[in-house]
């Protein structure tokens, strides 16, 4: 089965 | 200091609706620009972001960027003693230790003044940028609808397939009992009245948890249509735009086999 991804790493800290 | 007066307590009302079961506490960041919030669920799974225009209230005043720390479910506790239609203030100082909230309602007989206060909290959140990013794939519908859509299909499964194609969009869930899926198709006489558009660079398929996205559909109060965006293997985009401002909800997908 297909597991939850996580936006970590998608959007940076300002 | 802050002071915003929104002509209506109904939106603040749903926008907390929309956002207090992903989020607990958040800064709702007040600048000359309006106000903002964002952030992550505690999982890291979603991100909601907020935007309130200035130009939105019927009189807006932020001296100097301000965050406000807001405990979301005491603030939606003080927005229930508001009518929908109440006249809503916002006023915070610029120590932010205390947000005060005034409604305002005129009736046949008075006019009724109500003040209320509520604690405000330090919370240590980073503020995260959101790269503009060319999605694959745009789809524009009734927000009624892709509510009805996720609802019908939390019913039979966890999770819900989004493929986007030529033939239009298509919502598939699987369930260990039943499995369901709703094919929208771009309709000339519809698109031509603006009802919605599918717009694709190149074919997506995505997975995504339907309670997430059964949550974001609480934001369809707010706004008629919702507007998805997508590409393969990045946050699916889930925006709502309404006269005052926007929601906008970032969703992992589910990866792997």
């Amino acid at each position: 089965a297909k597991q939850q991804g996580r936006l970590d790493g998608f959007f940076t800290a300002k | 200091m802050l002071e915003a007066k929104l002509s209506e307590a109904a939106l603040l009302k749903r926008l907390l609706d929309a956002v207090k079961e992903l989020v607990s506490d958040a800064n709702f960041e007040c600048n000359e620009e309006g106000i903002q919030l964002q952030a992550m669920d505690n999982s890291h799974v979603a991100l909601v972001s907020v935007k309130l225009y200035a130009s939105g209230f019927k009189r807006y005043r932020c001296d100097r960027p301000l965050p406000l720390g807001v405990n979301l479910g005491s603030l939606t506790k003080v927005l229930k003693c508001a009518k929908d239609d109440d006249i809503c203030t916002l006023k915070a100082g610029d120590d932010a230790d205390i947000l005060s909230l005034t409604y305002e309602a005129k009736s046949a007989y008075a006019d009724r003044i109500a003040e209320y206060e509520m604690k405000l909290m330090d919370i240590d959140a980073d503020q995260l940028g959101i790269p503009d990013t060319d999605y694959d794939a745009s789809v524009t519908m009734p927000s009624s609808e892709f509510l009805r859509i996720v609802r019908d299909l939390s019913l039979l499964g966890e999770s819900v397939r989004i493929e986007v194609s030529k033939e239009g969009i298509r919502f598939v869930s699987d369930g260990e009992a039943a499995n369901g899926n709703i094919l929208i198709k771009q309709n000339a006489e519809a698109s031509g009245k603006k009802k919605g558009s599918i717009e694709m660079n190149s074919a997506v398929t995505l997975t995504f948890s339907l309670k997430y996205l059964v949550n974001f559909s609480k934001s369809s109060s707010l706004s008629k249509k919702v507007q998805l965006m997508m590409s393969n293997d990045v946050p699916l985009l889930v925006s709502y735009a309404f006269n005052q401002g926007h929601i906008r909800y970032y969703l992992a997908p589910k990866i792997g086999d």
